[in-house]
């Protein structure tokens, strides 16, 4: 990967409900595209399953009892140490660094800036809409708009004709098509929105997930033995304003089995609605000529309780809170060299399309996303960090996460054998 | 820190929270409110996660006063929906452990 430039897509709130991690519901073909010529790693774990402590930490490198964030209001420079960040650590060593949407959390976490411009060689593009995230857009069956949990929504009715990760795409894109004139190594960083809450996407995507062929999760009560300070009482999703209407008493009451299944129907179709602007995005990449020489990176912040255990959204230890996707292609690495022009990733249409794509390599071992920084470093080439030592709160380059690129070699399947890291 | 053990990888997560008991803040305490602190280890074959108090004036973490603790055995338990911290039988697994 010498020298190639990165994109690095985030996805909020996505637990690994993909084709290419076996789901049988969802349609994902660009995201299973990329993962056919990919690594995936089929346990990766975030840091803590909340948005600005997890971005934090795999930004740094460093967990969250390095960077001490474990909430939204303090910023690691100021908090607990000056630390380099990856995308500070590639613009240092060359690269242009580019933010589109949400890849810090936005305000206190990230200094109101998103870290730049420590950490980005330009200011970082946030879609308009964004800011009309939580406005009451989605209509009821009362005919008035609200603020609810599940919001299927026609396009052309929202604030300014869009949503925000069409904007993110589109400014993605933009910045492809001049990285490409410039001829400088890019690291692009983009982040999207959904599916985190409100589950606000094109209602069209609806149609792909007819409610018939929607279940409950395998286990939606509270477990007899889960002790209460484990349990997470998803106070987001009882604020919507759908949700808020069905009383459910707090902490342990459950939700109508018939809203958790709309929940999950539209948990899958705004996956889909991410699946096509990470196919656009994708897709340019091709059009760019850019595919032969950019390493993909597909993640997310962390996962998302589906019903199970009786939660819903993030905030707890559960594996279904945790887990996240993770892939990367590197050309010539987890595919055979990509002669430039060669057409990579074509955009795949989720309405029309039917076939199973099977990551190009799989490994079942465990990986988390404070390891994400060594790794990139190394996959480009760069020199990778150094360890961080039992206390780093004076050390502004080190990582306390391990490359995992050795497991690049490991087939499909295979665990590898103890000792690791032990290699070098 | 030694990281040269002759064991599998291990991926770490922790939550805070706020009481031991669900509470209003208890998806997002503020700094100043976060009591416990939940770290968990897992590997392939299982999740561990112990809930101890934590002290948010010196980020301090005390393992000698756990609040709680979870152990799902992934092998017949995937979900993760039977707690067996508290079953004597895993004694052999905190032996290990410790």
């Amino acid at each position: 990967g010498d020298g190639m430039n990165v994109l690095f897509i985030i996805v909020d709130d996505l637990r690994p409900v993909l084709g290419c991690y076996g789901d049988k519901l969802v349609k994902s073909p660009n995201i299973d595209q990329l993962a056919s010529q990919s690594m995936v790693f089929s346990n990766a774990y975030a840091q803590q399953a909340v948005c600005a402590p997890s971005r934090v930490s795999f930004l740094t490198g460093r967990r969250p009892d390095t960077t001490r964030l474990y909430d939204f209001y303090s910023y690691w420079r100021v908090h607990a140490g000056n630390y380099s960040t990856m995308p500070q650590y590639f613009k240092e060593n060359g690269y242009v660094t580019l933010s589109v949407g949400k890849v810090f959390h936005p305000g206190v976490s990230s200094n109101y800036s998103d870290d730049y411009p420590y950490s980005w060689s330009i200011p970082p593009f946030h879609p308009s809409a964004e800011k009309h995230e939580n406005d009451k857009t989605c209509r009821g069956k009362d005919g008035k708009l609200h603020a609810n949990l599940v919001c299927p929504v026609n396009v052309t009715e929202m604030p300014e004709g869009t949503l925000p990760d069409i904007q993110s795409t589109e400014e993605a894109i933009h910045l492809l098509n001049v990285m490409k004139s410039t001829r400088q190594k890019f690291f692009l960083a983009v982040g999207y929105h959904k599916p985190h809450i409100p589950l606000r996407y094109p209602q069209e995507f609806l149609k792909l997930y007819p409610l018939e062929n929607i279940t409950l999760a395998p286990d939606p009560w509270v477990p007899k033995k889960l002790p209460s300070v484990a349990y997470n009482p998803w106070m987001d999703i009882r604020q919507r304003d759908d949700v808020e209407a069905l009383n459910v008493s707090f902490p342990y009451g459950a939700l109508p089995d018939d809203f958790q299944r709309q929940i999950r129907q539209s948990y899958y179709a705004a996956v889909s609605y991410l699946d096509v602007q990470i196919g656009l995005l994708l897709s340019a990449l091709d059009d760019a000529g850019l595919s032969n020489n950019t390493i993909v990176v597909f993640t997310a912040d962390h996962g998302w309780s589906l019903g199970e255990h009786g939660e819903w959204a993030k905030y707890s230890n559960f594996d279904v809170a945790t887990r996240v996707p993770l892939m990367f292609y590197v050309p010539g690495m987890t595919t055979s060299p990509v002669s430039q022009g060669a057409r990579v990733f074509p955009y795949l249409d989720p309405f029309s399309y039917i076939g199973v794509s099977v990551p190009q390599g799989q490994s079942k071992q465990m990986v988390e996303l404070v390891s994400l920084f060594p790794t990139l470093a190394e996959l480009a080439g760069l020199q990778v960090p150094p360890a961080c030592p039992e206390m780093s709160f004076g050390v502004v380059l080190c990582t306390e996460g391990r490359s995992i690129v050795h497991y690049f070699n490991i087939s499909e399947g295979e665990v590898g054998e103890g000792k690791e890291g032990c290699a070098d | 820190t030694d990281r040269c053990f002759n064991e599998e990888p291990v991926a770490f997560s922790q939550y805070p929270r706020p009481a031991d008991t669900p509470q209003w803040n208890s998806d997002k305490p503020k700094l100043k409110d976060i009591r416990i602190m939940g770290y968990s280890m897992r590997t392939i074959d299982y999740r561990y996660t112990l809930w101890v108090q934590f002290d948010p004036n010196n980020f301090r973490a005390n393992f000698e006063d756990v609040h709680a603790g979870e152990l799902y055995m992934m092998e017949n338990d995937p979900n993760q929906d039977n707690n067996v911290y508290n079953n004597t039988s895993h004694g052999w697994f905190f032996k290990k452990l410790l």
